[in-house]
């Protein structure tokens, strides 16, 4: 594992972190898109069946098991906590998710390393990860104003991306073999959706402002 | 070595 690779997977851990925090300090979910997170539940849950079948790395297993179990609690919360519920910014939370969904099926269907069911979700995940953060996006674009810890809980989760981008240069110098496709022209697309938020968000910290989108 | 059907990544 290289540097970057670590890195990456310490920024989203950090994002996930973060996210928690908000919700527990603040015991609200105001900005946070409930889509995205029911998105990413469904990513981790698909993409780490091989929990089951595969034994990479002790660190492997249980970051897959705090990403799955971080993710279903931050769901749980906002549907079924009594105060963070009320919180839920539902009115704004407005994207069409059910499309992502099939459109990453789809194209999961077509495009996979493998016709096998493993396999298949595994693209699927990929896919759907991949556009998970619209949800996101639009909210707190269409909010305008994003508090503290959500913009940073969103600029995590974007250096994760990055990061990753860094890895799989990386690996693709040292091993010639490494060749992910899929994961890495997903990636590209993933990060890239996060340029217009992370304009923004430099532009606010050069001038120690508050984060705003415009609308 | 690494095979294509595992995927190392997180």
């Amino acid at each position: 594992m290289n540097i970057f690779r670590f890195l990456g997977d310490m920024t989203h851990l950090i994002s996930i972190l973060i996210l928690l925090l908000k919700i527990y300090a603040t015991k609200s979910c105001s900005g946070i898109s409930l889509k995205t997170q029911e998105l990413y539940a469904l990513v981790f849950l698909t993409r780490y069946l091989d929990l089951f079948t595969d034994f990479i790395s002790v660190y492997n297993t249980v970051m897959k098991l705090v990403f799955i179990a971080s993710s279903l609690a931050i769901v749980w919360c906002m549907r079924n906590h009594p105060l963070v519920r009320r919180s839920y910014d539902k009115q704004l939370d407005t994207f069409r998710h059910y499309f992502l969904l099939l459109a990453s099926f789809l194209l999961a269907l077509l495009l996979h390393e493998k016709f096998a069911f493993q396999e298949v979700l595994w693209a699927f995940s990929i896919y759907l990860e991949a556009v998970a953060i619209l949800p996101q996006l639009v909210l707190l674009q269409r909010s305008g104003n994003v508090d503290n810890l959500t913009g940073q809980y969103v600029f995590f989760l974007g250096a994760y991306r990055a990061l990753y981008i860094f890895n799989w240069i990386y690996r693709y110098f040292i091993d010639p073999h490494f060749t992910r496709w899929i994961a890495c022209v997903s990636g590209l697309v993933q990060t890239a959706l996060y340029a217009d938020f992370f304009y923004y968000y430099f532009i606010s910290w050069k001038n120690n402002a508050k984060l705003q989108l415009p609308a | 070595g690494e095979t294509n059907t595992t995927h190392d990544e997180l």
